[in-house]
């Protein structure tokens, strides 16, 4: 919301200020944390048919790489974050307002899918495509 | 690239589970595949669906496909045919969702099989040696020399339309007085089977072959399989017939066809792909 005529000049300096605030609170918040929190990306997970116990059944694969996103999406994102546009701006608004706006999610961008081949309970034999199984890429939403 | 240490190191289990927290895990994964529960094939079944053809799909659309299932696989069914998947199967697996290949559950008695069998329970009725119809079960119903054949496509994948169909036999080579002899082949969808006389055949396809080809003959049954996923009832099964250059059936064998013998992965089978008529929405859990 656009701020009134008069006091215009007086906000925009406040609302600097807060911004520049910000930016040292982010520097000084990563140095004190000592661990600066991990920011979004993939990490690894397997999913094994094996394990189960299905492969008296599961022709192939024995199981599938099917990864997960974790990580802060924290101002100021980076560029290899895949941040969109909108996360850019949640980012930013959850530190002037950390109690009102969440900060973004970290989750897949892209997914791909996977192929099983296995036997049906007549021994039939089946192939199947499956969308959406593996994390190929994840970012801020 | 995924190499195979991550593969132990990130598994998603990483204590043992208790069975309850397995079984949970198992009814989750099994819905995301879309089963109601996890199948249960036959130890041992004698004829298994074509394995190595679909494992050759499978390798050939999934590019990460693990080299090791292969190689694991290929080694189960050492010595088989190697089911080429024609450029054709390609373009129709690009197109599929699913792709299904059924086992023939006939019993696979040919006509020449049945006459012998029958011929010590009792004498086949008058008429031409060539004509005996013998009564049994449906597969029994069959001419000397032909060669019957039947799949259930009655389970298949909900809300998936068939896009094509393939019937495939293996033909082995066969040494030939004179090599040229050349056989035909043909396939009938049985339209009806009349308890007392010969079976309404409709012809589908038909192959010439040399006595010295060996591989798959493959005979597309598209539109017959799509009958037989609309009206079961409609599906009597198939009626294959071997001629020689002169016009005289002959036994299947004869041309080197397997027609239920042989090779696990030479069996002839049918092989159908089917693509997602509406998408299928998981139920809450």
């Amino acid at each position: 919301s656009a701020p009134a005529q008069k006091g215009r000049q007086s906000n925009r300096s406040k609302q600097q200020k807060a911004v520049q605030e910000a930016l040292k609170a982010a520097e000084a918040g990563s140095d004190t944390l000592g661990l600066s929190k991990e920011g979004c990306k993939k990490h690894e997970l397997y999913v094994s048919f094996k394990e189960l116990g299905w492969q008296d059944w599961i022709i192939a694969p024995e199981g599938y790489a099917a990864y997960y996103c974790e990580g802060e999406c924290a101002f100021p994102l980076n560029s290899d974050m895949n941040a969109t546009n909108h996360a850019i701006v949640q980012t930013l608004v959850h530190f002037i307002n950390p109690e009102t706006v969440p900060q973004p999610c970290c989750a897949p961008t892209q997914l791909n899918g996977i192929s099983v081949l296995y036997f049906d309970d007549s021994s039939n034999v089946i192939l199947k495509k499956y969308r959406n199984m593996v994390v190929r890429a994840c970012g801020c939403h | 690239n995924f190499s195979v240490d991550n593969e132990v190191g990130s598994s998603f289990i990483h204590r043992r589970l208790r069975s309850q927290e397995r079984r949970e895990i198992q009814r989750e994964i099994l819905s995301i595949l879309g089963l109601p529960h996890r199948p249960r094939p036959h130890a041992h079944a004698k004829h298994t669906a074509a394995p190595t053809f679909m494992l050759d799909l499978y390798n050939t659309v999934s590019t990460e496909a693990e080299p090791r299932a292969y190689s694991r696989y290929r080694a189960v069914l050492e010595g088989q045919a190697s089911a080429a998947v024609s450029p054709q199967d390609s373009r129709f697996l690009d197109d599929a969702d699913t792709v299904m290949s059924f086992v023939n559950l006939a019993s696979g008695a040919s006509g020449e099989d049945v006459r012998m069998i029958l011929s010590d329970i009792h004498k086949p009725s008058a008429g031409s040696p060539d004509d005996v119809i013998v009564d049994g079960d449906r597969d029994l119903l069959v001419q000397p020399h032909t060669q019957a054949f039947w799949f259930d496509v009655s389970r298949i994948p909900e809300g998936e339309a068939i896009t094509a169909a393939e019937f495939r036999i293996y033909k082995d080579f066969i040494q030939e007085r004179d090599g040229n002899e050349t056989f035909r082949v043909s396939v009938y969808q049985v339209l009806q089977e009349p308890p007392d006389s010969e079976a309404a055949l409709l012809l589908l396809d038909q192959r010439d072959v040399w006595a010295s080809d060996d591989g798959w003959l493959v005979f597309d049954l598209t539109a017959t399989s799509t009958l037989w996923q609309l009206s079961p009832e409609q599906n009597l099964g198939l009626h294959l017939v071997l001629e020689d250059r002169n016009g005289h059936k002959r036994n299947p064998r004869r041309a080197g066809l397997l027609t239920g013998s042989g090779p696990k992965d030479k069996q002839p089978f049918l092989v159908v792909f089917f693509k997602v008529k509406a998408v299928r929405f998981r139920g809450a859990r």
